[in-house]
């Protein structure tokens, strides 16, 4: 039988939270050219066992999160991107090259708890 | 955050923060392929950041080089002698070892287009520099000739495409020692119009603007796609 997981209110699970990375608070303005910034997001909340059987988890974490109830011991499973996507940066290099680059994983589109 | 921001450029291929003076003018091709690539992330269709469509070539690494070149000067300007000499030098040192070259075009830019003040037809020679340059030699010994043409004058930009000579430049960078570049006024007797030599050789320089664009492709970023799975 299931074990009975303590409802965890919606905002504390594992979800999508928008973050905008703004390259002058870094300071990076002054080289990067395009673009401003861009919205890369992270992942964050709980990962309680009801979660791993409805969210986008994997098999491991649904076992993990299983066991979680069993043994509190084990670690919880953790929330983490699910599906990424590139972005494109055009900047200035320290030879006055214009360089326009491709960079993998650099937003996140979906979270899941693995 | 200076360790975070250190592994973040070694991440951009840089192993320290830039500091342009100013900002090189972008041409319109690497905005036009930035603006697509923008573009497609936000239809949620993941767009091939290993193949630059605009130009036909697998590549995720864009590099526009300014020319470090110089003017050469001849001492007496006749309608014989060249308008404009220029070796032309662009530093291929921040291509990374792993990448492979798959597009070069050097782009000579004569200045903007227009219809009003025509200049006089020019004849441009483009030549591949073998020797190094010889102190007090006036002129660098002009090898393999790339181009001989006649243009127009303003005639916006003209483009090269070099990619073994750029190949070979970044295999043995001891062979880079640039291209050279002469530029003669062609005189045209029956247009009747009469230009001032002098006038404009000095205009033709202040417009030149060369540049390199060359596309590297990394096999360690850009796996080989995989099969389509049936």
């Amino acid at each position: 039988a299931a074990v009975p997981a303590l409802r965890a209110s919606c905002k504390n699970l594992c979800h999508r939270h928008q973050l905008f990375i703004n390259f002058q608070d870094l300071g990076w303005h002054k080289w990067i050219i395009a673009p401003k910034g861009f919205m890369a997001n992270y992942c964050h909340g709980d990962c309680p066992f009801s979660l791993t059987t409805s969210l986008n988890s994997s098999n491991y974490a649904f076992m993990q999160a299983l066991m979680h109830t069993v043994d509190p011991e084990v670690p919880q499973a953790v929330c983490i991107p699910t599906k990424l996507s590139p972005i494109s940066m055009l900047y200035q290099d320290n030879d006055d090259n214009v360089i326009l680059r491709h960079y993998e994983d650099m937003v996140v589109d979906e979270c899941g708890c693995g | 955050f200076q360790l975070r921001e250190y592994v973040f450029l070694q991440f951009l291929g840089l192993d320290k923060v830039p500091s342009p003076q100013k900002f090189q003018p972008v041409p319109y091709i690497l905005k036009k392929i930035f603006q697509d690539q923008e573009a497609a992330a936000t239809t949620g269709v993941p767009p091939n950041m290993c193949y630059v469509k605009e130009l036909g070539v697998p590549g995720n690494v864009l590099r526009l080089l300014p020319d470090q070149g110089f003017f050469l000067y001849s001492k007496k300007l006749s309608q014989a002698s060249p308008c404009l000499q220029k070796l032309l030098y662009f530093n291929l040192s921040a291509i990374k070892e792993k990448e492979q070259l798959t597009m070069a075009q050097l782009g000579l830019d004569l200045g903007p287009r227009s219809y009003y003040n025509l200049g006089p037809e020019l004849e441009l020679a483009l030549f591949l520099v073998q020797e190094p340059h010889v102190w007090g030699q006036s002129t660098p010994t002009p090898g393999k000739i790339f181009a001989l043409q006649s243009v127009p004058w303003p005639q916006g930009a003209l483009y090269f495409n070099l990619p073994d000579v750029a190949k070979d430049w970044n295999d043995n960078p001891r062979k880079n020692l640039g291209l050279f570049l002469e530029i003669l006024v062609k005189e045209d007797r029956d247009s009747g119009v009469d230009f001032q030599l002098e006038d404009t050789c000095a205009r033709l320089r202040r417009s030149l603007h060369a540049s390199l664009l060359v596309v590297t492709f990394n096999p360690e970023q850009c796996p080989p796609s995989s099969r389509k799975r049936r």
